[in-house]
């Protein structure tokens, strides 16, 4: 109870991200064809562990604190995670784009939900093809499943994290033809 | 001319997640 999104907010969220996909869809031979910066290595495709830190930063990968970074040097990309820029998930072939996705689900199958986590989940559905592959329609199913679990645990409904996991769920489920894991309109 | 900036914003993805999630918590 006050968990559960309106279905008008459900079937927004579907209009939007359909729109996203689209938009990512048409201009992705550009996002290809721009150039990386050099900070930016994208490990290769079967690297678990290079991926996990890539994506989630060296210092929620190792749990261990840092010192703050210098402002002055700008933000230490390799610590903190790299974000899911077009640039670079434009260059992520479906194969990758499922072999991430397990990456990222067997850390949140141990790990708490994090915003760096949601975005690259948000990124990795946007990028998913349809029809699904198999291992890709399981995934998506263990990570609505593994959302509505947290947010059970979750004590303060008024969290961004209520707002990030109940976006997740709506999307696998409503996007993705996963009905059954849908949250019935409150 | 939105169309154009759409090409051009490589962090669209991640205003779409934010937008999206700041959007629960106003309905």
């Amino acid at each position: 109870e006050g968990y559960s999104p309106t279905l008008k907010w459900q079937q927004q969220q579907v209009a939007h991200f359909s729109a996203v996909r689209q938009s990512l869809n048409k201009n992705r031979n550009h996002w290809q064809s721009q150039h990386l910066d050099s900070n930016v290595a994208m490990p290769k495709s079967e690297d678990e562990e290079g991926w996990k830190k890539f994506c989630l930063g060296e210092r929620l990968y190792s749990e261990i604190e840092m010192l703050p970074d210098n402002e002055n040097l700008g933000v230490d990309y390799i610590k903190v995670g790299f974000p899911p820029l077009l640039s670079i998930v434009s260059r992520m072939n479906q194969a990758t784009v499922t072999s991430v996705l397990e990456y990222l689900m067997s850390w949140f199958g141990e790990k708490p939900f994090t915003p760096e986590l949601g975005r690259w989940l948000y990124a990795l559905l946007a990028c998913l093809e349809k029809p699904l592959l198999p291992e890709a329609h399981s995934l998506i199913r263990q990570l609505a499943r593994r959302c509505s679990e947290v947010r059970l645990l979750e004590e303060n409904k008024n969290e961004e994290r209520i707002s990030a996991l109940n976006l997740i769920i709506c999307l696998v489920s409503r996007y993705f033809d996963q009905y059954d894991l849908a949250d019935e309109p409150s | 001319q939105s169309e154009d900036s759409d090409v051009w914003d490589d962090t669209a993805l991640i205003k779409a997640y934010d937008k999206a999630v700041a959007s629960f918590k106003d309905a």
